[in-house]
């Protein structure tokens, strides 16, 4: 699964 | 955080600050494409709109706010401060035929239908093809300066490392995010040919020329 939300990479 | 996006992430802002220095120091952008730079800040722009709405980490902050500020700089640079440098007879690659199509395919294939996230799938797709004018304009100038070759050298090993990165996050994670990754691979996939170049000369101590 893909956390979208967390979008914690630059 | 691991150890290959750190890694991927230093080598990006070594890329950028070493294209910075190049065109301060030798206050010339010749051999640079100003169309590569322009998309790059386009990327870094439509990507990191969350700045003030979604605090990650202090580092996360930071770094968004260098490469948005370095970024410029460099546009910046080769279209005001050092323009007659600007060598716009080899820069001619038609950035609207990348643009547009990336727009389009944001629109049609994304995680959601919402504004901040087709704009970030745009930077992702953007982001995948930026560089093509800068390597399109080294096969016209038919050489590069050894210091643009290793700003291009770092640029394409973040975007490597970070497919390590995905790797690794899948694996430890279960973490995963399909449209990141493909663009990813299609960013490293753009720079295998100026890697092989870069290994075979520019690490010998030779000045990159094509054709070789």
């Amino acid at each position: 699964s893909f956390d979208q939300k967390k979008k914690d990479e630059l | 955080m691991n150890v290959f996006r750190l890694t991927g992430d230093l080598s990006h802002l070594v890329a950028i600050i070493l294209l910075l220095l190049k065109i301060w120091k030798t206050r010339s952008c010749a051999g640079i494409s100003g169309k590569s730079q322009v998309m790059f800040a386009l990327v870094f722009t439509t990507r990191y709109l969350d700045l003030f709405t979604n605090f990650i980490s202090p580092y996360n902050s930071v770094m968004k706010v260098i490469y948005l500020g370095c970024s410029y700089a460099t546009v910046y640079m080769i279209y005001m401060k050092f323009k007659a440098s600007y060598d716009g007879n080899h820069d001619t690659f038609r950035a609207e035929f990348l643009i547009i199509p990336v727009g389009g395919l944001a629109f049609l294939v994304n995680h959601e239908f919402t504004p901040l996230e087709i704009l970030w799938t745009f930077s992702i797709y953007l982001e995948s093809v930026a560089i093509l004018p800068q390597l399109f304009m080294i096969t016209k100038t038919g050489e590069a300066e050894t210091i643009t070759t290793h700003y291009l050298f770092a640029l394409g090993l973040y975007r490597a490392l970070y497919l390590i990165n995905w790797i690794w996050r899948y694996y430890f994670e279960g973490f995963f995010d399909l449209i990141a990754i493909v663009a990813g691979c299609v960013q490293t996939i753009l720079y295998c040919d100026f890697f092989y170049l870069y290994i075979t000369k520019v690490l010998h101590g030779k000045k990159l020329s094509l054709p070789a």
